[in-house]
């Protein structure tokens, strides 16, 4: 565990409580796309499947929990408890166009041609663009809400911080995961667009717009 | 053959 680690898995950690918390504060989804958030719960269900295979330790488990329990949480929020406020209409994204795909490549590019390790590859190859949905509907609206930005900064900076943990690993315990890499890679640059407007318009206290 | 590769990242 190094500090780039650590500090990635509580910017992950904090993304997905701000968007709980605004959820709920709010009592409104509005400008959220559902699809991302069930996409990140089939993510959390597919990897973390291990956490009745093997254990790692009490950190990793805890973690996971609290990543399944909060996604599983942040869906219901948006398809039950306030399905009104759900903006269904501008949440169009085909997600069969995410899923087929990237499950066809998980048969094909995998570390083992086993159940578990082929669910791990998918939840890999799906995260690195479940947010595209909600890429999608913010480019569709044209606008975001100021909260719904300081999500997804720190849902693109965890993977950002990965990308450096790995370079860390590499050089300190000989570790390389490729499927890992190349995914967090992709993962990384699909948030560049979003990271530049948040740099030049959010932290300068505008609210993040599109031009029309 | 172990039954998955243990993965000990999130």
């Amino acid at each position: 565990m190094n500090i780039f680690r650590l500090t990635g898995d509580l910017s992950h950690l904090a993304a997905i409580i701000i968007l709980l918390l605004k959820i709920w504060k709010t009592r409104s989804c509005a400008g959220i796309s559902g699809k991302s958030q069930l996409l990140f719960a089939l993510v959390f269900t597919t990897r973390y499947l291990d956490l009745f295979t093997s254990f790692i330790s009490l950190y990793n488990t805890s973690m996971k929990l609290i990543y399944v329990a909060c996604s599983y949480a942040t869906v219901y929020l948006i398809y039950m408890k306030f399905k009104a406020t759900y903006d269904g209409n501008h949440d169009t994204f085909r997600v069969e166009f995410l899923v087929v795909p990237v499950g066809g490549l998980s048969f094909l590019v995998n570390h083992d041609f086993s159940p578990l390790e082929i669910l791990w590859t998918f939840s890999i190859y799906l995260e690195s663009v479940a947010i595209l949905p909600q890429l999608f509907m913010i480019s569709k609206t044209g606008e975001a809400e100021t909260i719904t930005t300081h999500y997804l900064f720190f849902l693109g900076l965890y993977r950002a911080l990965y990308l450096i943990n790995w370079i860390w690993r590499y050089y300190f315990e000989g570790f390389f995961d490729l499927i890992a890499v190349v995914a967090g890679v992709v993962q990384t640059i699909l948030y560049c667009d979003f990271f530049y407007l948040y740099v030049t318009k959010v932290l300068k206290g505008k609210k993040l717009s599109l031009p029309a | 053959h172990a039954l998955n590769i243990p993965h000990d990242e999130l």
